[in-house]
């Protein structure tokens, strides 16, 4: 067990901090364990270090910082142990317009090998998309769905 | 392996029985605040065998049975189907293309489905845990949740890091 | 203090409900006392109910009903008991296009009794302000300000 | 009475000198994420009087100085004004403009200041009572904190009412 958590505790940070720099356009992210060496027992710190700025502690992180540090660790755990599909319920919510740029960019390219279901209300992340269904709820409480294949409908006008 | 089609009924907002096909890729799933999207979310997280009703937003389990409006009486269970194609062979099992079914009677009777054969939760919990899926907490990300993985204590990251191993 | 707690919250409880109506196009939603007609003692519960849907439980409510709901309750305080300013921050993030809209033509009515500072990356909530301050963190991770002031830039391209 | 100037030097990512000039109605502020904006509203609930660090999202209350960068050392102090028109006379003071400041030294030491005179915390919050502003929570809605408002104890929520009576 020690020597498979080691394994994939350096593929994740590798990953990870990957995926940070592409989000933020630089600056450093990585896991770190509490008790250093021991792969056995230790707990995993996360320091992360935006572009510009020293390295601190994830509560300095503000708002928008901390959504895509998350989703940065989210997809590193996903490159090292895929799962057949992935549910992202409005992770683009606390974003800026660049970043929600970044970020679908980077959706677009790992759902090559990860299916995702995007749920949001965000225009231009729904760009990334293949297929696009919309939910309304009738006049009485219940969710009824339409089918909005993206190739029938003018991306802008979508929802 | 991919989701290929998703059926809820009777499930929170879902009160008529309502079917998506996904294909690979990103779909996006759009529409105004309270229209059930979250709710489409739960249902994922609850065919997968999600046993606490706190991560499902309710209080009680039998609070995900459509509870009734104006004009339709409360249903008398919930369902939810997944068909999941299996043509790289992700699932240990001989088939093409697995189902999985969940519902819940208002008597608090439960059953599970695997390609419409009845299964014990525990069979579908091994399925999954063989095939790394299912209590992956972190491939269903809920509303507002996406900082809740910072702020996990370091030994629950632990725990995170190990289901990837 | 009794006397004073009955009054206000039977003032809070009336724009609570009027806040409501306005922001979901109707529905009902109310305060109510959790040991009925003990003002002197007794807490407070929230009740909302969207139109065309029951009377639920504040848990059941979706992320953008919820900010709406916190939002009515936020102003009817505001009503009762005006603060001479109130800053909100990125209170929109969970909201659809229709309500952000409701939400910023509300807003903009309030402002005549109360001054708002409005945190946001909503282009469309901007357009309620009369003034605009852009900040940005210089490479070197400290914050600058600019001020846009809204009869100079061409509202589209604000940020 | 409504917020005319503020000033931050020193608090957080404002290490230089910043002023912000406000008419009544409605300012917006926006900029990329990380860029400030949050601080901002920090440095206008710490100038109220708040005492809780993790109300200012830091765990020390010496964080909230400008803690340096690759270029500029530590700030020594930080402070934040804030100019009140009080043409309606809301603050029981006889001045047509009010102005309060608060201090932090990295020694630890704090002041507060009304029109420029030191004065103790307790006069600040007193000033503020009788103005009801201040300690009024519901005033300053921190980002993402808008449901906590719906997440409080009901006696909590008693309390929200009776600051408002
Ligand atoms: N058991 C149930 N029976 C009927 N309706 C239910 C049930 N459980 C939840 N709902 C309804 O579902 C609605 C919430 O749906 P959901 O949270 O999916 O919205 P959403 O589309 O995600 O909205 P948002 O964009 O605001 O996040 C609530 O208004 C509630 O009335
Ligand atoms: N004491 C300090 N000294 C220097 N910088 C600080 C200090 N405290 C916080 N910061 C910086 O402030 C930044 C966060 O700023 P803030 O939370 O105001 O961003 P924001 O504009 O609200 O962004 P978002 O749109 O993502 O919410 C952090 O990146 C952090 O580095
Ligand atoms: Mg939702
Ligand atoms: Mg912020």
């Amino acid at each position: 067990v020690r020597e498979r958590f080691r394994e994939s505790f350096h593929a994740v940070n590798a990953d990870f901090g990957r995926y940070f720099k592409t989000f933020f356009g630089g600056g450093n992210a990585r896991l770190a364990l509490t008790e250093p060496e021991d792969y056995g027992e230790s707990g995993v710190d996360i320091l992360a270090q935006p572009p510009g700025k020293r390295q601190q502690h994830l509560q300095l992180l503000s708002g928008g910082e901390r959504s895509l540090a998350a989703v940065a660790l989210l997809f590193a755990l996903l490159e090292t142990n895929p799962a057949p599909f992935c549910v992202l319920d409005e992770v683009d919510a606390a974003l800026d317009e660049a970043n929600v740029g970044r970020f679908s960019e980077t959706l677009a390219t790992l759902a090559q090998q990860t299916q995702f279901v995007l749920i949001t209300h965000n225009r231009s992340t729904v760009q990334a998309a293949g297929a696009i269904y919309g939910i309304t709820m009738s006049g009485d409480g219940v969710s009824t769905v339409l089918s909005l294949r993206l190739d029938e409908h003018e991306p802008a006008g979508g929802q | 392996m991919y989701l290929k089609r998703l059926e809820i009924h009777g499930f929170k907002s879902f009160a008529a029985r309502t079917a998506f096909d996904f294909g690979p890729g990103v779909t996006a799933v759009v529409g105004p605040n309270g229209s059930g999207k979250s709710n489409l979310a739960d249902a994922l997280r609850w065919v997968l065998g999600e046993q606490n009703p706190r991560a499902l937003r309710s209080r009680k389990s039998e609070e995900v049975i459509f509870a009734g409006d104006r004009k339709r009486p409360p249903a008398g269970f919930a369902e939810v189907s997944i068909a999941l194609d299996n043509s790289d062979g992700w699932l240990p099992l001989d088939f093409q293309e697995v189902s999985i079914s969940r519902r819940l009677h208002r008597s608090g009777e439960s059953e599970y489905l695997v390609n419409r054969a009845r299964v014990r939760l525990k069979d579908v919990s091994d399925l999954f845990a063989r095939a790394r899926v299912g209590q992956n907490s972190y491939a269903i990300m809920g509303q507002g949740l996406v900082d809740q993985v910072l702020n996990l204590k370091p030994e629950e990251r632990r725990s995170l890091i190990e289901e990837a191993a």
